[in-house]
Formats: structure tokens, sequence, C-alpha cells
């Protein structure tokens, strides 16, 4: 799975998604990655994409939820990412990236690793695997 | 209000033996990738038109688990999926069960903008890819000797390889095989129990 989550200049947040599922699926098995509030989802606030074992995400509506604590706990975009891979995945691993309006980036995993790169208009980049 | 910022992934759930060159491959695609999507931004494209163009690069490049280089299905085919959301108005579109699009996240922005829909899978994508005049290749074209080896494995092990965590019943400990011995029931070649909460 390969994921990509931006805000532009003028605030406006998106998020895209895109895989080939699991190795040795069985055909016609739909993840996370096109569900819409599961593996992909962007408002006002922010974008996000996630990644891992589908299943686990699907039923944690991830991507929304960090959205969601955003919205109504009013959590600043790294601890809604640290709260939802804490306590939405049950046993899943998984892993995401998010962006907000503020031009924040920000990035969560329960696995050993998680291929990833993030940047932002200040001159923070960083390219990580572990 | 901030500036802009950006974000790439190519997957969770790494081998922990994967090789110091494989790592330093993933590292270049994904700078590359980042190098696109700022050079974009700086030039003032907006959010979506930056997604799109980025994880477009990233299906091309056969290097991750979408587009060329898609994970296999148990009957060694690729049926690749994708979905694209605009936050401004939470517009969004998405696609599953693609076998000849050479760009998913393409054609679920097309869906997006140019369909009634947020989401068309299998046959009704196809032949909306084909009324949207996307580029269409054979199934082939995203199948890699890699992942035909990783198929094999995973056959052999008669799981699905989406980590590296999955519990190897017998070898391990017997706690293991024992939970797995109590409830063998398997869902996607896994004992249930990884499912439990289900």
């Amino acid at each position: 799975t390969v994921g990509c989550v931006v805000v532009d200049r003028e605030g406006r947040c998106a998020a895209a998604t895109s895989t080939g599922g699991l190795m040795n699926k069985m055909s016609g098995r739909i993840g996370d990655s096109p569900l819409i509030g599961a593996g992909t989802y962007a408002c006002e606030l922010c974008g996000v994409s996630c990644t891992g074992e589908g299943e686990a995400i699907i039923r944690g509506t991830l991507a929304r939820d960090v959205a969601a604590v955003m919205e109504y706990k009013g959590l600043e975009l790294q601890e809604a990412v640290d709260f939802v891979i804490k306590e939405r995945l049950d046993e899943g691993k998984a892993g995401l990236i998010a962006v907000s309006n503020k031009g924040e980036v920000a990035f969560g995993f329960n696995c050993n690793g998680m291929f990833r790169g993030c940047a932002t208009e200040d001159g923070f980049m960083e390219v990580a695997i572990w | 209000m901030g500036g802009w910022a950006i974000a790439v992934h190519g997957g969770a759930g790494v081998d922990p033996n994967l090789p110091p060159e494989r790592q330093e491959q993933a590292k270049q695609l994904l700078n590359r990738c980042l190098n696109l999507g700022i050079s974009a931004l700086r030039s003032n494209f907006s959010a979506i038109d930056v997604v799109e163009l980025v994880v477009r690069e990233l299906e091309t490049d056969p290097l991750f688990n979408s587009g060329r280089g898609s994970a296999l299905t148990t009957k060694g085919t690729v049926e690749m999926e994708a979905s694209i959301m605009d936050g401004p108005k939470r517009r969004c579109g998405a696609v599953s069960g693609l076998t000849t699009v050479k760009n998913p996240i393409s054609l679920a922005r097309l869906v997006m903008e140019k369909s009634p829909h947020s989401y068309i899978a299998f046959s009704g994508a196809e032949e909306f890819a084909k009324e949207q005049g996307v580029e269409l290749v054979e199934n082939e074209y995203f199948v890699t000797e890699e992942n035909l080896g990783m198929l094999k494995l995973a056959k052999e092990a008669n799981t699905i390889l989406f980590d590296y965590r999955i519990p190897t019943v017998g070898l391990e400990s017997c706690s293991v095989g024992a939970a797995a011995m109590d409830n063998p029931l398997l869902m996607n070649g896994l004992p249930i129990r990884v499912y439990a909460p289900e």
C-alpha cells in the first residue's frame, strides 16, 4: 500500500491511497484503502492515509477517527494520531500519515516499521523506515 | 494559516531482515516522491492535484505494493484498489478490483469528478475506465518476479503475507500451537483468534 497526504498553502487538505492488497488474498477481497473513513479520509481539519492490516483498519475506522478526535476532543494532530494508533487498533498492526490545515505533518505506527517521508514548508524533511 | 506540508508512505509492517540495499532503494523512491510533491506545492498546485501526482509515481514504480508491483491474489493475478479525498468539500472517489488500469488513483479521482458516485468496483470500474479513456495495460504488466516468489512462499505457509508476526503454529512455543489448536478455525489463512474482537 502507498499513500500521500498534503495540505497546500491555502490550508486545503487532501489524501490518496492505492494498493494491491494482501499477498495470496482471495479474489474479490476489498481492503481498507478504498474505504473512505477507514484507509483514507480528508476534511477541513486534516488528511489521513493508512496502511497495514486492512481488516483492523476498517473495524477501527482509523482515518476518520483521527479527524473525529481532533474535532470532538480538541486534540492536536500528533496527539490525535497517537491516540488512534494506541486505542483503536485492538490487536491489529497498522500505520498512518496525516497533515493538518495548520501545516503540521504527523505519523504513527504500531508495527516494526513503516516506509515514510514527510516535509514542511519551513524546511523540515525526513525519510525513514524503522 | 501554516505553510504547506506533505507526507508519503510505502506501507507498514517491514521485513526485519530487509537488506540494506533494499532499504536504500525505498528511501530513494520516498525522497523522489517527496521532492516531486514539494516542487508541485512550490508551484502552487492544489493539495488534491499533488496527492494524485505523488501516488501515480508510487504506483508506477514496482518497489511498493501498488500499481506495478502489487501483491498477488491467490490466483496469481493483480486486483488493485485506491481512493482519494479532497478535504474542503469532503468530495471523494474510490475504486476496487481493477485489473487493467495503469494508475488506479487517477480513476478514483475521475469517479469523484466525472461520476455521480463515490465508489465503483470490478467490471463497472473497468467499463468506466474505458469510457474515461484512462491508460489500460495487460494484467501481466503489474506482476513482478519478486511477487510471484512471495506468493509461492505465502501458499507454502498457507497464509497471507501482510506482516511478519503471523503466528507459526507448532514451530514456536506450544502455547501458540495450543491456542491455535483450541481454535483451529482459520480466517484469511490466519488463526481466527487474530480476529477475536470481531
